[in-house]
């Protein structure tokens, strides 16, 4: 304003540079977050160890790449391209795991998923990733189950699933937790609750730190839901 | 389409880099270092409409002398992003989680006259 110019298109008084690179840079920030449907940036209470991160992003890339084999029609970048709805934004979510209250051969495990995200995709995919260190020879029963919170009351769970692994090496292993997640999203706080019980002599199912690369994490996929439309004849 | 100049008047692209470490948003925001938040500015007489951008060929020239000459001159069109590609981000949620997403139509490519 103070140089006197005006837009060439609206006429309008130019701002001051500085005004202007100010307005932008909010401008920037708005824009990003409305787009990520967040009320304000996140601020990150702690952070996955570096090893945890490394070897979850490997997995997704991987996964990745193995879906671009067997899905013709792959897109460039590796995208699979949505099912439905060419064009809805989509999600990749890696949730690394809270540990929860434990035994010497039991252990919960919590996955939170953000209100955010949760309210405006569909789960199209939701892969639980568990390391299984050596133990004893041959192969291992291990029981996972998956629990839910319970609307009845807080603080306490309902029991969606239960799967027995045969676990014949150590190394990693996965389980289709698409389904629990699926039911999740439509819930106040979106929080998977995975219980993990293997034989007496075992020890713990975990690792012993949560800094390990070795953490349990879950992969999901989600595609931003179709725009409810109404149509009036 | 056709990047602004210093003193460019006409329709172009003008770039704009939001540097996320510059806004403090580094901490949460793992890749890309910044958004390329670029956008369309400048003048779209009538007989510039309608081309994307100012390279115009010879014969769309002596078609805007023409036009430009006509009464209906006065009224302009506007300067629009004719291409914009998706902004890819990798970022932590609340929970921590790590979260990937191309958010469609973010960067602006080029622009031109309605």
């Amino acid at each position: 304003a103070a140089t006197g110019e005006r837009c060439p298109a609206c006429g309008v008084a130019a701002l001051a540079p500085g005004a202007q690179r100010d307005a932008l840079l909010a401008l920037a920030k708005r824009s990003i977050l409305a787009k990520l449907r967040l009320p304000a940036r996140p601020s990150v209470p702690q952070l996955p160890s570096r090893g945890a991160r490394l070897t979850a992003l490997r997995t997704v890339r991987a996964q990745r790449s193995d879906a671009a084999a067997a899905i013709p029609g792959m897109l460039r970048d590796g995208r699979v391209p949505p099912r439905s709805g060419p064009g809805l934004q989509e999600y990749e979510i890696l949730s690394f795991a809270e540990p929860g209250s434990s035994t010497s051969h039991r252990a919960r495990l919590h996955f939170r998923f953000s209100q955010e995200v949760a309210g405006s995709t569909e789960i199209l995919q939701a892969t639980l990733y568990l390391f299984w260190a050596a133990r004893g020879r041959g192969a291992q029963p291990v029981t996972v189950r998956l629990l839910q919170p319970d609307p009845a009351g807080p603080n306490t769970t309902v029991l969606a699933s239960e799967t027995r692994l045969e676990v014949p090496r150590p190394g990693w292993s996965t389980l289709d937790v698409g389904a629990a997640v699926r039911s999740l999203f439509g819930h106040e706080t979106p929080r998977l609750t995975v219980e993990l019980e293997v034989p007496e002599d075992w020890g713990s199912p975990l690792p012993s730190d949560r800094g390990d690369s070795r953490w349990p994490f879950v992969v999901a996929r989600a595609q931003a839901r179709t725009p409810h439309r109404v149509h009036r004849r | 389409g056709v990047d602004c100049g210093a003193d460019s008047r006409m329709c172009c692209r003008q770039e704009f880099f939001v540097d996320f470490k510059e806004i403090g948003w580094e901490d949460w925001i793992i890749q890309p270092e910044g958004y390329h938040m670029n956008y369309c500015a400048g003048l779209c007489p009538l007989h510039m409409a309608g081309i994307p951008g100012l390279a115009a060929s010879f014969h769309t020239a002596v078609l805007n002398r023409i036009k430009a000459a006509s009464a209906a001159a006065a009224v302009d069109s506007c300067c629009v992003p004719t291409q914009r590609r998706p902004l890819s981000l990798l970022y932590y949620d609340r929970d921590s989680n790590i979260v990937k997403t191309d958010i469609p139509d973010m960067i602006v490519d080029s622009c031109g006259c309605t």
